[in-house]
């Protein structure tokens, strides 16, 4: 569940 | 991991919660408009990034709260706005507002549009049940239905706490989201007194009274 950059939490 | 799984899914449930509580009573007597339109507010500035989310499970989670938390404010405003009480939805909810922006545009991980919003988000999402908390304050009783929703609204985000901890001992690469878990922390305290009456009253069968 990595996001590049952005945040990968909701 | 498992604390994140948990907390978002103890969020939908407190989302199925209260769509369940005004469609079967038919009425949001005891909820907060202002809170709802705090979250639909939250949900907008955090999930900006919507199109190009790359995991589904995180895509599948903004469209669910983006999508009920329209039709939950859609209930209230229309559907069964007479059982919307607004003398009782008294918070000032634009000193919410400017905290939220003020510490958005103060710490922001970066100027850009996408950070300052989400940064609002997180902090406006740290505040947001007050109006809600204040009005059960003044109604001095909620339906079990109402503590139930708040109760799981408040675990949702005090789940992401032990996550942060795991993350933070289990991924080497992961670095501290000090603004999440800052507003995180702040949020469950906020929180605090209603999960201390819940726990007594709610868990023994009781109604919901504050003492």
């Amino acid at each position: 569940k990595k996001e590049e950059g952005g945040h990968d939490e909701l | 991991n498992i604390f994140r799984v948990l907390g978002d899914f103890s969020h939908l449930a407190s989302i199925f919660i209260l769509l369940h509580k005004i469609q079967q009573l038919k009425s949001c007597s005891g909820i907060s408009f202002k809170s709802q339109v705090l979250y639909m507010l939250v949900y907008i500035t955090r999930y900006l990034d919507l199109p190009w989310t790359s995991s589904p499970y995180n895509f599948i989670f903004k469209v669910l709260f983006i999508s009920s938390e329209l039709y939950i404010i859609y209930l209230m405003a229309r559907a069964y706005k007479p059982t919307n009480d607004p003398n009782l939805d008294t918070f000032h909810v634009e000193f919410l507002l400017g905290f939220a922006g003020l510490l958005a545009l103060l710490f922001p991980y970066k100027y850009t549009i996408l950070e300052v919003f989400w940064a609002f988000s997180i902090w406006l999402e740290s505040v947001a049940i007050l109006p809600q908390l204040f009005m059960l304050q003044r109604t001095g009783e909620a339906e079990a239905m109402t503590a139930h929703y708040i109760a799981a609204l408040g675990m949702y985000r005090a789940l992401y706490i032990p996550n942060w901890i795991y993350r933070y001992f289990s991924e080497p690469t992961h670095k501290v989201d000090t603004i999440a878990v800052t507003a995180g922390i702040l949020q469950t305290i906020l929180y605090s007194d209603f999960f201390w009456i819940y726990y007594t009253k709610v868990m023994r069968g009781e109604k919901f009274k504050l003492p």
